[in-house]
């Protein structure tokens, strides 16, 4: 997962919402939610997990189409090992 | 038990190690079983949490991990049992629960999914059957319930995340998760489903809009759960029909529960709603499975009134 980052997208209207399913139509992307993206819908929140190799192409389509996003998880790598860091910093501390 | 480590995640050889743990030092108050077997072959296991009794009492269920990246399912589950059993002599509230009530805990629902999300795959969600006909492996549990076959919300397609399976109940974990309800229908008067990322707390239906016949209990319920979970730490949660509240599906365990004749159905979205997504970091184990433990007391204890 080295590289593959988390988009958070919010489409503003019916159009975006169309053009949203399309561009993740045609890349193999992992939804966070909704489950599939059939239920994408205006003003509803989409986190799709996307590949190194997709994530440049899926930054171009956005700003292309002008719609709203941000990358809430930009190195997912880094924060899978970030998750279980807890048992070996509780070792530290006692 | 006093050495387990409930602030951390744990594979599931760890999760099965310390249910015959519980099973052997608890038991008194604790009860293992196996009610099946994973398409990998792996046991099922369900922890059975309450006072021994001569006559049949009535109970409620919780599944936790049907989902496998959704690794603070199967942590609660650990810590529900954990905090039962530790609370049980000195907490009228938990006493009364396990002397009058049995709650069936399946920690880990997913045991293939789960094992493969903690050695291959992090993000794997579905199960690992495999169709002959296809390349592709796994169903989506929580679609695998006979509701609403394959519809909204859910794919035909084996490729696919939110694939159904070839046919209702065509996983072995779900075919016998039903079949022991379906034993026990008489007695489980709660079914409770953990999941992670919403923070919601839903109801049925999730396949329609329409509302369930005893929404006015269902709903205070739902309500005095998460006034209970708000207590803790000031976490809101949404609670709601699944359909309204998330979004209309093809039906999910809940309804499956509610329509098999278990009045409370539940399914809680555990934390969070997108900041750290499935990778919950361990130092929010214990708040979370916490505040998620005053919502299920909250809704056990309304069930004893009731």
């Amino acid at each position: 997962y080295a590289g593959d980052q988390v988009f958070r997208i919010t489409p503003s209207d019916d159009e975006e919402v169309q053009v949203l399913k399309n561009i993740l139509g045609h890349m193999k992307v992992d939804l966070w939610q909704p489950n599939t993206a059939s239920l994408i819908c205006k003003n509803a929140t989409v986190d799709v997990h996307v590949k190194r190799n997709d994530t440049q192409g899926l930054h171009a389509h956005l700003k292309q189409q002008h719609i709203d996003y941000g990358v809430f998880i930009s190195n997912l790598q880094k924060e899978i090992e970030k998750q279980t860091g807890y048992r070996s910093s509780r070792k530290r501390r006692s | 038990e006093s050495q387990y480590d409930y602030e951390v995640y744990h594979s599931l050889e760890e999760i099965q190690s310390w249910m015959f743990e519980m099973n052997k030092t608890q038991s008194h108050l604790v009860d293992m079983f196996s009610i099946g077997k994973s398409y990998e072959g792996r046991p099922l296991y369900v922890l059975q949490i309450g006072k021994r009794s001569r006559h049949q009492k009535k109970a409620v269920w919780i599944d936790c991990g049907v989902h496998a990246r959704e690794w603070i399912g199967p942590a609660f589950c650990q810590w529900f049992v954990k905090e039962a059993i530790n609370s049980y002599q000195y907490d009228s509230v938990t006493r009364r629960l396990l002397n009058q009530l049995n709650f069936y805990i399946m920690p880990v629902f997913n045991v293939d999914g789960y094992h493969f999300s903690w050695t291959t795959d992090r993000f794997w969600r579905k199960t690992r059957s495999k169709n002959h006909k296809f390349h592709c492996r796994g169903v989506d549990a929580n679609r695998n319930w006979k509701v609403k076959w394959c519809e909204e919300g859910a794919s035909s397609h084996p490729c696919d995340d939110t694939y159904c399976g070839p046919f209702p109940e065509s996983e072995p974990e779900v075919k016998a998760v039903a079949k022991f309800l379906r034993k026990h229908k008489k007695r489980v008067k709660a079914y409770i489903s953990i999941h992670a990322y919403a923070q919601m707390l839903l109801y049925p239906y999730s396949y329609k809009y329409a509302t369930i016949p005893n929404f006015n209990c269902v709903e205070l319920a739902a309500h005095n759960a998460v006034t209970a979970l708000y207590s803790a730490y000031g976490v809101r949660y949404r609670y709601g029909p699944a359909s309204t509240t998330l979004y209309v599906s093809s039906g999910s365990s809940i309804d499956w529960a509610y329509r098999n004749g278990i009045p409370y159905a539940f399914a809680f979205e555990l934390r969070d709603t997108g900041y750290f997504g499935f990778l919950l970091p361990e130092s929010l184990i214990n708040p979370t499975c916490t505040e998620t433990m005053r919502a299920v007391k909250a809704i056990a204890s309304g069930l004893l009134k009731k």
